[in-house]
């Protein structure tokens, strides 16, 4: 009746020790998000330049950065990747957050000179990251 | 890491080795083989070692591999995908020791000078299986010819003084007639030699030792003047032996597994070889396998 409903609606909707922000602060992606970062070698640094002719450059690429807490579908990560947060924040803090790390890779080819002298031209798997996921 | 045999021999100057004992290609890649980077990635790892010296390589062949490398990959490294070739490694070996034999005789027409080579395969591991072989023929800069010239080239594999009885017979020698033609744009020359050279390579020969003479006249219908007989070859520089080569081991880059399937192919060569014989793909072969089980 009338009195129910407008004694309902005299009340807070939150309770007042409720901060908002705090709240949605929860839902926020973190500032350094996994993400691929780019790292640019060039096989001198390593002293290698006496046997890879090609390429000068090399950028193997990396992922860094922290994984958002509800990661789903963004990452393409498994459920599993939740169970694990939920576990460390819930259970056990000694069980570590889901990581950052490459998903997909791209093939590099390189050109080297081999001890005998002979020449070699090779396409190697797996030595570019592409992608990054939680896990 | 140890360094592979080739290199230990040619380091410890020991005459190489014509007959490796038999390596099956299913051997497991322990320390002495492991493929191509791996090797030079953990002594950076271990120890920050640069690398052992290496002996240089001839320039022409540089700047032939260099054109290769430009055609295959981009400025960044990256294998071009609208490659469709299946070699995954291609090694090009300069002789490693040549003479030449008799000059041929003018007047009698036979064969002006032909070559001696030997080409060390050491680098060649067991997981690398050859598609093509070629050798590559350059000029040397000074020479110019008005006219297309058209070439026989006559190859003779030899067999070497001692052969292992397990290595399968080789014929003695083989005459490998093939023709080209010369022409002033072209900066080099591919002679297919793979139906000659497959058997060799396949058997892991660790030195392929052949003699090669090249002849060559003037296209009699573009220039009818020109006189007949055979041209003084000395410009054609000694060979180089170019091998396009499959490698099947895990760290190697197969384009045709990752354009057609979707799962990386399991670790071991072998899976790989059989689902290869497999071309409809893993869940054919699969069924193919648990039928064979059945049965």
């Amino acid at each position: 009746d009338q009195e129910t409903v407008s004694s309902e609606l005299k009340k807070p909707l939150v309770p007042a020790s409720f901060n908002l922000s705090e709240y949605f602060k929860q839902f926020l992606f973190p500032q350094n998000e996994c993400e691929l970062h780019d790292f640019r070698l060039s096989f001198s640094q390593l002293k290698w330049d006496n046997w890879i002719v090609a390429p000068h450059k090399y950028n193997p690429r990396y992922c860094k950065g922290d994984c958002p807490r509800a990661v789903g579908h963004r990452y393409g990560s498994p459920v599993h990747t939740m169970v694990q947060n939920i576990i460390h924040e819930k259970l056990d803090s000694s069980v570590p957050r889901p990581s950052c790390v490459p998903a997909k890779y791209s093939p590099l080819s390189v050109l080297v000179i081999e001890p005998d002298g002979s020449i070699a031209y090779k396409e190697y798997e797996d030595m570019i990251a592409t992608k990054c996921t939680c896990r | 890491s140890q360094a592979s045999r080739g290199e230990a021999q040619i380091a410890a100057g020991a005459p190489l080795e014509t007959e490796a004992e038999p390596r099956s290609s299913l051997q497991p890649l322990d320390g002495r083989h492991r493929p191509g980077l791996l090797s030079p990635l953990f002594k950076v790892l271990y120890d920050g070692q640069t690398e052992t010296p290496r002996l240089q390589p001839d320039d022409r062949a540089l700047h032939y591999m260099k054109r290769l490398y430009k055609a295959c990959a981009t400025k960044e490294g990256i294998p071009k995908s609208n490659r469709s070739h299946l070699y995954n490694t291609v090694r090009l070996f300069t002789p490693c020791a040549q003479h030449k034999q008799a000059p041929g005789d003018q007047v009698t027409g036979t064969l002006p000078s032909s070559v001696d080579l030997l080409f060390n395969l050491d680098r060649v591991t067991a997981v690398e299986h050859l598609l093509k072989s070629v050798l590559l023929y350059t000029f040397n800069n000074s020479v110019s010819f008005p006219s297309p010239v058209k070439c026989v080239c006559n190859l003779v594999i030899k067999e070497p003084e001692f052969s292992s009885k397990t290595l399968p017979r080789v014929p003695y020698s083989f005459t490998f007639p093939s023709q080209f033609e010369l022409r002033k744009k072209y900066r080099w020359i591919e002679i297919d030699v793979t139906a000659l050279l497959q058997p060799l390579v396949a058997s892991n020969k660790r030195s392929i030792h052949m003699s090669v003479n090249v002849t060559c006249v003037k296209d009699q219908l573009q220039h009818p003047s020109a006189q007949d007989g055979p041209l003084n070859m000395t410009f054609l520089v000694a060979p180089s032996l170019l091998l396009y080569l499959n490698d099947t081991s895990a760290q190697a880059y197969h384009r045709w597994y990752s354009l057609h399937y979707k799962k990386r192919p399991s670790q071991g060569p072998d899976q790989k070889r059989e689902l290869s014989a497999y071309p409809m793909g893993e869940e054919a072969a699969e069924g193919v396998r648990s039928s064979r089980h059945r049965r």
